[in-house]
Order: C-alpha cells, then sequence, then structure tokens
C-alpha cells in the first residue's frame, strides 16, 4: 500500500 | 505550500465563516441551498478518511477537522434551528443526480483501487459539482443578498487560485494530480457566469440579481 497516490490539498 | 493555495484555503476558510455570519446576522438560512451544503458535508467526510492512516501537518489536520465540523454544523443549523426560513420551494435540483455520477467517475476512473482512493477520488468529483444546486436556485430567484452572493464568490475565488497553485507546483515541483485537475477546472468554470453577474453588479453596490 505505499504505492498508493499521497494528496497533500485540502 | 504557496501563497496561491495558502489564500485559497483561507478563502475556502472565509467562505464558511460568511455563511455562518449570513445566517446569524439575518437569523435565517433563506437562499442558501441546504442540498449544496449536505454535498459538502458528504464531500469532506469521504475526502479526508485519511486523517486517520495518514499525517501530513498540523495545519492539514486542523483545517481537515473544521471543514468537517463546520459543514456539519452547518447542515444542521439548516435542518433545525433554522428550518422555518430555508428556501425548500427554490432547491430544488436534483442532488441524488450529482451523487450518482460522481460515484460512477469514482468507480470508473479512480485514484487507486484502494477504497480510500476511490472514496477520495469520488469526492474529488462531487467537489465540483456541489455548488450547482446553489447556483439553480440563485437563477431560478433571480437574485440572492448579498452576503450570500459574498459566500458564493469567496468559494469560487479559492477554486480559481487552486488552479493557479497547480501551475506553480508543476513547475517547481513536477506535481501532477490529473483528476483533481480537471474536476478543479470544471469546478470553477461553473462559477464563470456567477462571477460576471458578481464584478459588474455587486461589486458595484447592487443586488445580485439576473440581467
Amino acid at each position: 500500500s505505499s504505492s498508493r497516490p499521497v494528496h497533500d490539498e485540502l | 505550500m504557496n501563497i496561491f493555495r495558502l489564500v485559497a484555503d483561507l478563502l475556502h476558510l472565509a467562505s464558511i465563516f460568511i455563511l455562518l455570519l449570513k445566517i446569524q446576522q439575518t437569523k435565517s438560512c433563506a437562499g442558501v441551498s441546504l442540498k449544496t451544503q449536505a454535498l459538502y458535508f458528504v464531500v469532506f467526510v469521504t475526502r479526508y478518511l485519511d486523517l486517520f492512516t495518514h499525517f501530513y501537518s498540523v495545519y492539514n489536520s486542523l483545517m481537515k477537522l473544521f471543514f468537517i465540523a463546520s459543514s456539519a454544523y452547518i447542515v444542521y443549523l439548516m435542518w433545525k434551528p433554522y428550518r422555518p426560513t430555508y428556501s425548500a420551494s427554490t432547491d430544488t435540483f436534483r442532488a441524488e443526480f450529482l451523487i450518482v455520477g460522481a460515484a460512477l467517475l469514482g468507480l470508473a476512473f479512480p485514484d487507486s483501487w484502494h477504497i480510500l482512493d476511490i472514496l477520495w477520488s469520488f469526492s474529488i468529483y462531487l467537489e465540483a459539482v456541489a455548488i450547482l444546486p446553489q447556483l439553480f436556485q440563485m437563477t431560478r430567484t433571480g437574485e440572492a443578498e448579498t452576503i450570500t452572493s459574498h459566500y458564493v464568490f469567496a468559494l469560487g475565488a479559492y477554486r480559481a487560485l487552486y488552479l493557479m497553485n497547480w501551475i506553480y507546483r508543476y513547475y517547481t515541483e513536477g506535481y501532477m494530480d490529473v483528476i483533481a485537475w480537471v474536476a478543479g477546472a470544471v469546478q470553477t468554470i461553473l462559477y464563470a457566469d456567477f462571477f460576471y453577474i458578481y464584478l459588474t453588479r455587486v461589486m458595484r453596490g447592487r443586488l445580485f440579481s439576473l440581467p
């Protein structure tokens, strides 16, 4: 699951 | 974090305070779409489930908690104490179509097949169109209280600044998020008519009224 995209925006 | 994104987030925050101020000052939620507000609550709850799985920053977590809590509070205010002032007869956009459409898009084009990413994608697609019941209501009634139009303008400006944030991030970080970009562009375009009327009328001290 470490390849999941990162969503750092609100 | 860059200036476009920071100002955008603060405008988003401001829009919520403007809406709460409108309800409190006029002691009425007339002209505010409960459907749009309920959709925003669904958007925030489905998008911010990563509060439990991923920590970005105190700023990020506090903003997420605020957006969930404030949207729940607004829905509560309109549903219970201010219910008698709610203009249900003009809030007639079929919001269920938006939910079904966003759900289908989320399943067809998810960011990944992880359940949290499907819900995230659903929330991005739903946010893009969540303002439609509000815009539809303003079109039906032909005008809106000035403070309500300030609320919609702050929301639209927040979206427009996110577009600039993405251009900036693309060139400075190589950041890409196609789902958010496409949905965000659609979302901003939906405000185009409103922006025009707001800038030509409300800014000159007149009511938001359709020409």
